[in-house]
């Protein structure tokens, strides 16, 4: 089972 | 004092057509470069960017960088208040809580000004860096959301991958599995109907169907849109905007447990 990745674990909030 | 005149104001008509059922409020940043808008979708998941290049506009007065908080349902509501061919013309005014929408008909014997109320809204930028990607594929933007259509009446995911072979597109449901091949094809007629492969190593990505589908409301600003893959990255969906930029859509993929 796959999970949904979430943006926040690609990109830093600025 | 902000007044942006877009004499192809069927483009921010499309804009929001693309973007509304994404994302329900988003702050518009008007700066010397451009309009522009960074903006999550509720869970975030995926990410909506625009550029509307400055040079785009017909008139672009910019005096001091502005962000302009919209309900992007009610602005929705007001821009198909613009008939397709009309010129559209964004004005507000520093400190006011409201943005003005003025349509003009080609032949100016219809002038109307929309005034729509501005909200507080806290976004939230991610800072989306400059990046290598495995595999970038341009495609006609029709095929690709055909492609998404039709396996969302499949299965709920699609494993997109990309090896020297073409593209393929995955999906399995409780009817069954379906596989769609793309090879390249560069002996079209016209550029835009081209499919083109660049693969720097083979990658192979799992994403939620509905979000491509929501991405491919864009189809009508673009006749090709560009698919870019990284196993370290959110997949983006870029639709070219013609002579003013972009419309970029992020989606973080499926990750095995």
């Amino acid at each position: 089972k796959a999970s949904q990745g979430r943006l926040e674990s690609f990109f830093k909030p600025v | 004092m902000l007044e942006l005149r877009l004499v192809q104001g069927s483009l921010l008509k499309k804009v929001l057509e693309a973007t509304k059922d994404l994302v329900t409020d988003a702050n518009f940043d008007c700066s010397a470069t451009g309009f522009s808008l960074q903006a999550m979708d509720s869970s975030h998941v995926a990410l909506v960017a625009l550029l509307l290049r400055s040079e785009g506009f017909e008139h672009y007065r910019c005096d001091r960088n502005i962000s302009m908080g919209m309900n992007l349902n009610n602005m929705s509501k007001m821009l198909k208040c613009a008939g397709n061919d009309d010129i559209i013309t964004i004005k507000g005014d520093d400190g006011s809580d409201t943005v003005t929408f003025m349509f003009e008909s080609p032949n100016q014997d219809k002038i109307s000004d929309f005034e729509m109320k501005l909200m507080d809204i806290d976004s939230e930028h991610l800072g989306i860096p400059e990046a290598e990607y495995h595999a970038i594929v341009k495609m006609p933007s029709s095929e690709f959301q055909r492609i998404c259509k039709d396996l969302s009446s499949i299965g709920d995911t699609v494993v997109i991958s990309v090896t020297k072979e073409g593209v393929k597109f995955s999906t399995r449901g409780d009817i069954g599995t379906a596989n769609i091949v793309c090879r390249q094809n560069k002996t079209v007629d016209k550029p835009e109907e081209a499919t083109i492969i660049e693969m720097n190593e083979p990658v192979s990505l799992t994403f939620a169907l509905r979000y491509l589908n929501s991405f491919t409301k864009a189809t009508p600003l673009s006749e090709s849109v560009t698919v870019s893959l990284s196993s370290e990255l959110p997949v983006v969906v870029e639709y070219k905007i013609a002579d003013m930029g972009y419309i970029r859509f992020y989606l973080a993929p499926k990750i095995e447990d």
